[in-house]
């Protein structure tokens, strides 16, 4: 049985490759769903912190509230979905 | 659940829906049936009803684009977010967009209509035997063509049973070249194409000229993706090239190899290493009637949902079968309450053999009409509380509508004029008549009514003198429908039969009647008006009308008064 192959990894021109760190992954999903940056009813502009803003996305999604960007989270960040907000300001 | 904030929800219960595009992925048909499903899931629940347009402004316009599409939320590629839309309201309010650089299917791999053969219109069978060999795609093996085609059943050598796959070499979708083929090569911008192409769009969508020479005809069509079509990359729609050179290596199918995150991709030129053109292999795809059930369901007023088994829960997941849950349905009720009474069926037409289901539910103002159809009708000015024309038929480039003494007009760009007194204008004329046409050699205007006809050239009129003296049958009670056909022939109709009228002669031709469904299979064989109007034959029965291309394929069935009339 010889050693697999070392698989060769290249980059595709065009791919939408969504090279991110966790952290950036978090980020951005976070912002896009509505779950940071959410301006409070007065206006002001209100910067949830994450660890709070993980545990809003942890009970959305039916995940253990831990604050952390632990693996199931990741996971569920990385899945299909509706582009639809899901905290709206 | 949860809606919106102020419980955002329609003021009204008959709300309407218009596909402004469709995606390259699967037959217009295909998303036709799964967008009808998914707002059929909501009325199953509610007092909603769901009518199509088909021109106009409707309460929820879908449309399919890529990343940035023209509001200010950009898709973002293959995968991730799959569609949005807004909650009720005017304009962008309760629309709803799917994001096309997804492979959009019925949820399990390929959705593929044929068309042709002698499967009629039934779907491939992945895989199937030809010749012995198994086959998990369209295959354009044992023709000399080019055309794709697949099995229906699993064993091809045995069933005989086969269609056509989607290709731009059997029809093109959206456009204005009503699905016609694509014409390769086509010069556009002075340069020549042998394939569809991006080129000229920023959409990324693929098209081609329908005739040799855009840039003289300015004739297009887009292209359906073929089934072995690739899903993103730098080649999107462009079909998988095998075998294909990869680092070295040849690939007779698509493969993971050099990606880290286990896709299947092909090459769509023989050469990779060279060429640089690949896309992802067609997967199992999204289910665009879920996709769009949940969406919808934004439309009407829901937010998302935290019970992961609710369809308005934000993540995808395949399920066959019923997809709402308990508490979509606490959600919808909430905002429109429970579906009341039994659910209103629209008089079945005594059709010909598969002909399209009409709309099931007239909406509440049709039950109105309904109701005064029954007693002695007062010319009504208003078009559109009237449930069936005396005749319908397209005078001097205007859509006409006859009833009881008056007519409206449609013009050209939808405008709706009337009501006007028939006997203002053609004096000699019953107040009611059966059908009309306009001779498109000699511009005159034959009228019939019952076992009379009338003739009008400008002011001038002929008649009356009895339908009998064109050659029909002296028991014949009346002409209902009239179609132009070609130069000098007319078409008349009543119920099964038409005969044609050689309009010279003023003879009917010999070997006529025929049957109205040998000819037009899939049109009620009772209608009540018929006529020509932009190249397109239609049937009217009732609210209803069916509308058959040049084909005589019945590509259309609507609602007379929203798509005709313009109500």
């Amino acid at each position: 049985w010889c050693l697999p192959l070392k698989s060769v990894f290249v980059t595709f021109p065009g791919d939408v490759i969504k090279n991110m760190t966790n952290t950036q992954l978090a980020d951005e999903y976070l912002k896009r769903y509505g779950y940071v940056d959410v301006l409070q009813r007065s206006g002001l502009q209100a910067v949830i912190s994450n660890a709070k803003a993980l545990k809003k996305l942890q009970r959305q999604l039916g995940l253990e509230e831990t604050g952390l960007l632990d693996q199931p989270t990741v996971d569920a960040m990385k899945q299909p979905r509706c582009g639809v907000p899901d905290i709206r300001n | 659940y949860k809606t919106f904030d102020g419980d955002l929800k329609w003021d009204h219960t008959d709300v309407t829906y218009r596909i402004l595009n469709y995606s390259p992925d699967m037959e217009a048909s295909l998303i036709d049936d799964a967008f009808a499903r998914a707002f059929k899931v909501w009325s199953d629940v509610t007092p909603l009803t769901f009518t199509r347009l088909f021109d106009g402004i409707a309460d929820i316009m879908i449309s399919f684009g890529k990343l940035d599409h023209g509001d200010p939320y950009p898709f973002d590629g293959k995968d991730g977010l799959l569609a949005h839309a807004y909650p009720p309201g005017e304009g962008t309010q309760g629309d709803a967009h799917f994001d096309d650089d997804e492979y959009w299917t019925l949820g399990s791999g390929p959705a593929i209509q044929t068309r042709y053969g002698n499967a009629e219109g039934a779907m491939c069978h992945f895989p199937f035997l030809f010749e012995g060999t198994s086959y998990s795609t369209c295959t354009t093996e044992g023709r000399t063509d080019g055309l794709p085609w697949c099995s229906t059943t699993a064993d091809y050598d045995k069933d005989k049973k086969f269609g056509f796959c989607p290709s731009e070499l059997l029809f093109t979708f959206d456009g204005n070249s009503n699905e016609a083929p694509c014409v390769f090569p086509f010069v556009f911008d002075g340069k020549k194409y042998d394939s569809c192409t991006t080129e000229g769009r920023n959409d990324g969508y693929r098209w081609c000229s329908t005739t040799a020479n855009f840039d003289t005809d300015k004739k297009y069509g887009f292209c359906p993706n073929r089934d072995t079509a690739v899903i993103g990359g730098n080649s999107e729609g462009e079909p998988c090239h095998f075998p294909f050179t990869f680092l070295g290596n040849t690939y007779s199918s698509c493969t993971s190899e050099g990606r880290n995150d286990g896709k299947l991709w092909c090459g769509t030129t023989s050469n990779y290493d060279t060429d640089k053109k690949w896309g992802f292999c067609p997967d199992r795809g999204y289910s665009l009637f879920l996709v769009a059930a949940h969406e919808f369901g934004h439309a009407l007023g829901l937010d998302h949902s935290n019970i992961k088994d609710a369809l308005m829960y934000p993540m995808y997941k395949y399920v066959e079968g019923f997809p709402l849950h308990r508490d979509d349905i606490d959600g919808i009720q909430y905002l429109y309450g429970p579906r009341t009474g039994p659910e209103p069926t629209a008089p079945q037409p005594r059709t010909t053999t598969s002909s399209p289901v009409v709309p099931t539910k007239p909406s509440p103002s049709d039950k109105t009409t309904t109701a005064s159809t029954t007693t002695q009708v007062v010319p009504s000015d208003d078009a559109c509380q009237i449930k069936e024309f005396d005749a319908i038929t397209e005078i001097q480039k205007e859509l006409h509508f006859f009833k009881d003494g008056r007519y409206w007009k449609i013009s050209g760009n939808g405008e709706r004029k009337g009501p006007f007194m028939i006997s203002a204008k053609w004096p000699a004329l019953p107040a009611v008549i059966n059908s009309a046409f306009e001779d498109h050699l000699t511009k005159k205007i034959y009228f019939f009514s019952e076992r009379q006809f009338w003739v009008y050239s400008g002011n001038d009129v002929l008649g009356p003198r009895k339908i009998e003296k064109l050659g029909l049958p002296s028991d014949l009670d009346k002409v209902e429908g009239s179609m132009q056909r070609g130069k000098g022939k007319v078409l008349l109709f009543n119920g099964e039969n038409f005969w044609r009228l050689d309009v010279k002669a003023q003879l009917i031709d010999r070997g006529y009647p025929r049957f109205t469904d040998a000819a037009f299979g899939g049109v009620p064989i009772d209608s009540h008006d018929v006529f020509l109007y932009k190249g397109f034959f239609y049937f009217c029965r009732e609210s209803f009308y069916w509308r058959m291309n040049a084909k005589r394929q019945v590509d259309r069935v609507g609602y007379v008064k929203y798509d005709l009339l313009k109500c």
